[in-house]
């Protein structure tokens, strides 16, 4: 463990929180891509699995266990609970474009093509991806609520802080693993038109609205 | 082997 990936693991806490609290506070999922957050269900599902077959460790286990947990709430506070308020005409990207390709990505390219490794595979594709609705949804109603913003950026800087993790890996402890360094980039590729945004406006007070 | 110290990660 270091401290890029114990604040890169707070600010992905962070940002599952927020949004919870978000939606569940203000009892309204207005803004949000319920699309998104079925695919983070997906990749935690799809990553965790090893929570039945091995122990790491009381903090990878319990973190690992509130992200599901979260995840699956927060799918079920927006197309159960707070179903009246889910905007689905915005939220309107067309997620099995996401899904094929990252399949068949994860059977192609992997690092052995065990079930749990393909699952894992597949897992990580998809994180670098899985924003994308969020992203396209904030486009098509032109602005963003202030939280909505930050549960974003915290997000976004949780995986930028696990490329700085993986060149500590890598200096430290010989350690890399491709896979994830290359989907950790374009995860973290795909925020930077956001990043700029909400180090431009919403840090200066202003409400994040496009065109820029 | 290199991919189990990659597990340790969330």
């Amino acid at each position: 463990m270091n401290v890029f990936r114990l604040t890169g693991d707070l600010s992905h806490l962070a940002a599952i929180i927020i949004l919870l609290l978000k939606i569940w506070k203000s009892r309204s999922c207005a803004g949000i891509s319920g699309k998104s957050q079925i695919l983070f269900a997906i990749v935690f599902t799809t990553r965790y699995l090893d929570l039945l077959t091995s122990f790491i460790s009381l903090y990878n286990t319990s973190m690992k266990l509130i992200y599901v947990g979260c995840a699956y709430a927060t799918v079920y506070l927006i197309y159960v609970k707070f179903r009246a308020t889910y905007d689905g005409n915005h939220d309107s990207f067309r997620v099995e474009f996401l899904i094929v390709p990252v399949g068949g990505l994860a059977v192609l390219i992997n690092h052995s093509f065990a079930p749990l490794e393909i699952l894992w595979t597949f897992s990580i594709y998809l994180e670098s991806v899985a924003i994308l609705p969020q992203l396209f949804m904030i486009s098509k109603t032109g602005e963003a609520e202030t939280i909505t913003t930050h549960y974003l950026f915290c997000l976004g800087l949780y995986r930028a802080l696990y490329l700085f993790n993986w060149v500590w890996r890598f200096y430290f402890e010989g350690f890399f693993d491709m896979i994830a360094i290359v989907a950790g980039l374009v995860q973290t590729v795909l925020y930077c038109d956001f990043f700029y945004l909400y180090v431009t406006k919403v840090l200066k007070g202003k409400k994040l609205s496009l065109p820029a | 082997s290199l991919r189990d110290s990659a597990k340790d990660e969330l």
